[in-house]
């Protein structure tokens, strides 16, 4: 300021400058982040607006002086049918590797079409795939499965716990999910409508232990 | 605390409303659309030491100890957030995944000398 003439204008505009500039290092510092994000897929706002009254039920609200912050997650998936019976799922996520995160809950959220004169039953399966082979090739691990009853349209919730903690307790990066059909109900891909809008998506409430807040040992 | 205002020069909190579209974070944060990053200005001279504070003892306790050790008159303590509250902050991160988390101690609600 001192260098800039003496006039109220310049001096407010470099307040302006000054605060604006603290705002985002004490943002990008508190939220962990090395830069800006830039979002690059573009969401329908339904899938957005839907997404986040499944956040609304119940948060992870972070009392004051708590060690660990809450923080609550969506994230929606990249699809790849495998077969007629089976669909890939991939999530990616990021964390610094300094933080000792806990997962509270998880759920995978289906928009699923079954028609009303399906007689048979529908078995779904959901599996953790881990390994280099990705969705096809790499071993996996069952986390759940449900025989399908209910006829008609809806989103169904599938819990992802407790594996998914080791998922966040091992690697970090990709969580690759794999969904597959049993019985003779009919083909997984053609009940999972993978629309845009109806993209199947992750809820997940963590509460993180920054670094630093480690709890002397006595 | 004093909120600050053109007469006077002691210690107060001045606020400050940044518009994340002003800055263009509005493609990435989502709620809130910005963020009060009010902060503490002003003089703390010796008789205001401590006040407010936390409570009216603490400055009593303070301003004893100013005139037992005959601290030099000319002393300043230092004006300070005396109380802040979290942010709460829904955002898209590098993955593109929605984050919803609250900022600890990021809004100065109070400021006061030290």
């Amino acid at each position: 300021a001192a260098a800039e003439p003496l006039c109220p204008v310049c001096g407010a505009a470099a307040e302006r400058r000054l605060l604006e500039e603290t705002v985002k290092r004490q943002l990008l510092d508190k939220l962990r982040l090395p830069e800006r994000p830039s979002p690059g897929q573009h969401l329908p706002r339904a899938a957005l607006n839907r997404a986040l009254r499944r956040l609304q039920e119940g948060g992870t609200r972070t009392a004051p002086g708590d060690l660990e912050r809450g923080y609550e997650i969506i994230s929606f998936a990249e699809t790849e049918p495998t077969s007629p019976s089976a669909l890939g799922l991939q999530f990616q996520f990021s964390r610094t590797q300094d933080q000792d995160v806990h997962i509270l809950q998880a759920q995978l959220w289906l928009y699923l079409r079954l028609p009303r004169d399906l007689v048979a039953a529908l078995t779904l399966r959901i599996f953790l795939a881990s390994g280099e082979g990705g969705l096809v090739g790499g071993n996996r691990t069952l986390l759940s499965e449900r025989r399908l009853r209910a006829k008609g349209s809806g989103w169904r919730a599938f819990s992802l716990m407790p594996a998914l903690q080791s998922f966040f307790e091992g690697q970090h990066g990709t969580l690759r999910l794999e969904l597959e059909s049993g019985g003779d109900g009919g083909d997984l891909v053609a009940f999972l409508n993978a629309s845009r809008s109806q993209q199947p998506f992750l809820v997940a409430k963590a509460k993180v232990r920054e670094p630093g807040h480690q709890v002397a040992k006595r | 605390s004093l909120r600050c205002s053109q007469n006077s020069n002691l210690c107060c909190r001045k606020d400050y409303y940044v518009d994340f579209r002003d800055i263009g974070w509005n493609d990435w944060i989502i709620k809130p659309e910005g963020y009060q990053i009010n902060y503490c200005v002003g003089q703390c001279p010796l008789h205001v030491a401590g006040s407010p504070g936390m409570a009216s003892s603490f400055h009593t306790a303070v301003f004893n100890l100013v005139k037992a050790n005959n601290v030099h008159a000319s002393g300043h303590s230092c004006c300070v957030p005396t109380r802040r509250r979290p942010l709460s902050v829904l955002y898209f991160d590098r993955n593109s995944n929605i984050v919803k988390t609250d900022i600890p101690d990021m809004i100065v609600d109070a400021c006061g000398c030290s």
